[in-house]
């Protein structure tokens, strides 16, 4: 990562959005700013506030080519999407979206989140990285991650200027005992996929894990979603790109950064009788649309498109998933294949053959 | 075979020449106006952008280097803020 310091002086910030693109609705595009700011304030002490008059910290406008003051002009479609100014009075802080751009909400044209989150990066004292999986590397590009924009370089570079969020648990130094992935005895508390990833989560920590086998990636929980409690006890993705994490008799929706609003829930909400306190682990089958939640020896099955538990259940899990006997930790799909977890082991399951093909170490993703 | 080699070239110089003032020419630092400005060469600002970029660093205007430039990004210099 690189910096412009000194960075901004003062943690509450200004921003005032001048004009919109024809492109997108209002709403959208001021949707597509807030998230992106929130990219930021996840892990800093800033705080962004909106106003609609006057002069804000970090003016926010459309334009192309040569644009009112600004000494630097756009290029027509494609070329430069948009520029920023870093932390100052004046231009400085500003950010200009180039007008001839398509400015969309997905994966077509170009993401207004995803260049503003960058664009607002420059305007906080960050300047480019060379790391091609940095939210300020250059060049544009979209993909799956795109939820999840900042990469730990980009959460040390701005943590380098404004330091971690106050109400940041893990504030304390590590843990000396804080795991390493490739350490001989290292089990997970909970794993989910996201799209391509796979994330195996421990303690206040949690490993990504790509699909191009390159290093996974160690970070905190509360980068991501500050409110999230450590020790997470089961997660699952679901069908509608939402992950479920649970803790206890409480769980969590999260969507991108976004934890749902109105979460945490009780998991009786579920369909799970009182009696249930916790669950061990949660997968969804992406063929079938139901998900298995594992409770000690059994398990129960939830149908993820009429949102309610499937009669019959709990039935034993050893009977449904032959050679699964042990108590479940964690489980996770993967090319339709199941992976269980119990301490230090893993087994991979077919679930249409109903049988264990492969025992393996738990951490064997992890290119040890 | 290339329609108009010469024509592509020229475009490609250009593009090469846009690029590298745009975003790896270092602006003078205004506390030293007056000292004599170490004008940095064209393959010099080019081996720069290699390398930022993990291409091969040959400081001339390769395929690859091409491509990159070609590519849609941010309008901030990548040096010399």
């Amino acid at each position: 990562y690189g910096v412009t310091l000194p960075g901004w002086k003062k943690p509450k910030l200004t921003y005032r959005i001048v004009n919109h693109t024809p492109d997108m609705s209002k709403k959208d595009v001021d949707k597509a700013i807030q998230k992106a700011f929130k990219v930021w304030s996840a892990v800093t002490p800033l705080i962004f506030t909106r106003i609609h008059k006057g002069i804000a910290d970090i003016m926010i406008a459309f334009g192309t080519k040569a644009h009112g003051h600004c000494p630097r002009y756009f290029d027509g479609p494609l070329g430069v999407l948009a520029h920023a100014f870093p932390p100052g009075s004046g231009l400085g802080g500003d950010v200009h979206f180039d007008e001839d751009e398509d400015w969309t909400t997905g994966l077509a044209g170009f993401n207004l989140f995803l260049v503003a989150a960058h664009e607002i990066g420059h305007a906080l004292g960050l300047s480019h990285s060379n790391d091609q999986r940095a939210l300020m590397f250059p060049n544009y590009s979209y993909s799956s991650l795109s939820e999840f924009p900042l990469s730990p370089d980009d959460i040390r570079g701005i943590q380098s200027i404004y330091g971690s969020p106050p109400n940041d648990p893990d504030k304390r130094p590590a843990t000396p005992n804080s795991p390493e992935a490739c350490g001989s005895q290292v089990s997970f508390d909970a794993i989910t996929t996201l799209r391509q990833e796979v994330i195996f989560l421990k303690h206040r920590h949690l490993w990504r894990v790509y699909p191009d086998n390159s290093e996974a990636e160690r970070e905190l929980i509360s980068a991501f979603w500050p409110t999230l409690p450590p020790a997470i006890e089961a997660a699952y993705e679901n069908m509608k790109d939402q992950i479920l994490f649970f803790k206890g008799n409480k769980f969590w929706v999260v969507s991108g950064y976004q934890v749902l609003l109105g979460y945490p829930k009780n998991i009786n909400t579920l369909g799970f009788p009182k009696g249930v306190k916790k669950i061990d682990a949660a997968v969804c089958n992406k063929h079938t649309g139901k998900t298995d939640f594992f409770i000690g020896d059994k398990y129960w099955r939830f149908d993820e498109n009429s949102q309610s538990m499937e009669e019959g259940y709990p039935r034993l899990t050893v009977n449904d998933f032959p050679g699964i006997s042990q108590r479940v930790d964690a489980v996770f799909q993967k090319k339709g294949l199941f992976y269980f977890f119990h301490k230090l082991k893993q087994w991979e399951f077919d679930p249409i053959a109903k049988k264990v093909t492969r025992e393996m170490k738990s951490n064997s993703w992890f290119n040890c | 075979l290339p329609s108009h080699p010469e024509k592509e070239n020229k475009e490609d110089a250009k593009l090469v020449q846009d690029y590298l003032n745009k975003f790896y020419a270092v602006e003078p630092d205004p506390n030293l106006l007056g000292w004599k400005i170490n004008v940095q060469s064209t393959a010099e600002k080019l081996q720069k952008m290699q390398q930022f970029f993990g291409l091969k660093v040959t400081g001339k205007p390769d395929n690859e280097t091409l491509e990159m430039m070609k590519k849609p990004r941010c309008g901030v210099p990548d040096v010399g803020l």
